[in-house]
């Protein structure tokens, strides 16, 4: 029951 | 015009191999100072791939305009296994080119073979990556992480990292039942890529899925040993070195729902 994070809410878009 | 020379086909058939699994199509953007690189993201944007192969990567380089050169994997994939690994392999593309051409030369044999690659316009995110504080740095043999990442798999989609000071620990929770790997830091001075060396800050309790970690094991080839930069509630970052320049994996974590 563990969710996967995405990179979208860590890293920022150029 | 670019021409990059590479002295062995094998460290471009290698990075291929390591990243095509994970990403389809890419851009590699090429410049007279940074060599070639590489950002792209998969589908599901959970892992990113950054490759890095400096002028000094390449026996000769040169890169009178910067380039985008879109392209296909698999497509390259082929192209690449067309060529033995101690071959020279050249890429070459003119200035507004619609293709790549791929050359492989074994010298001693007088054999030289040609390949065109059509290339394609990719449209895809660039993430700004800031360099991180990380809360713990580990270096381990790259063979004996993959041996982890691929065992445990078979008992759980996820893999908890635990670091101490002198210890990772890896753990898998599954239906069949759950599984351990420890892994104590160690210094070998005889066969320094054979050290488990820790840099902590703080201790660091993390859980990747293991798909993604099985995708990112596929660098293994590249290098002896593999660095891994943690920290608490942020992307990990996997990274492998290459002769004047780096393939990095960053993966987003799972968190508890």
């Amino acid at each position: 029951p563990s969710k996967q994070s995405s990179l979208m809410s860590f890293f920022g878009k150029r | 015009m670019l021409e990059g020379k590479f002295e062995t086909a094998s460290t471009m058939k290698k990075v291929i191999e390591a990243i095509k699994d994970s990403v389809k199509l890419c851009n590699l953007n090429c410049s007279q100072n940074d060599g070639i690189t590489v950002q792209a993201i998969d589908d599901s944007r959970v892992l990113l791939i950054a490759l890095k192969l400096d002028p000094s990567c390449f026996q000769e380089f040169r890169c009178d305009k910067d380039l985008v050169l879109g392209l296909d994997l698999e497509s390259l994939s082929k192209i690449l296994r067309q060529g033995n690994p101690e071959d020279y392999l050249t890429l070459i593309a003119e200035d507004s080119p619609d293709s790549l051409l791929i050359v492989f030369e074994d010298s001693k044999k007088d054999r030289i073979s040609e390949f065109s690659l059509k290339l394609m316009d990719i449209d895809s995110d660039v993430l700004t990556i800031d360099e991180m504080e990380h809360d713990c740095a580990i270096t381990l043999p790259a063979a004996a992480f993959a041996k982890v990442a691929r065992d445990m798999k078979t008992l759980s989609e996820s893999l908890q990292i635990l670091v101490t000071k002198d210890s990772v620990k890896f753990k898998a929770d599954g239906s069949i039942g759950t599984g351990s790997v420890i892994l104590r830091a160690r210094t070998n001075l005889d066969d320094t890529k054979e050290s488990i060396l820790i840099d902590l800050n703080k201790p660091v309790n993390l859980t990747f899925g293991a798909k993604y970690l099985n995708d990112i094991v596929k660098a293994t080839p590249l290098a002896d040993t593999v660095t891994i930069k943690l920290t608490d509630k942020a992307p990990a970052m996997f990274e492998y070195k290459l002769q004047g320049g780096f393939l990095r994996y960053y993966l987003a974590p799972k968190f508890e729902d």
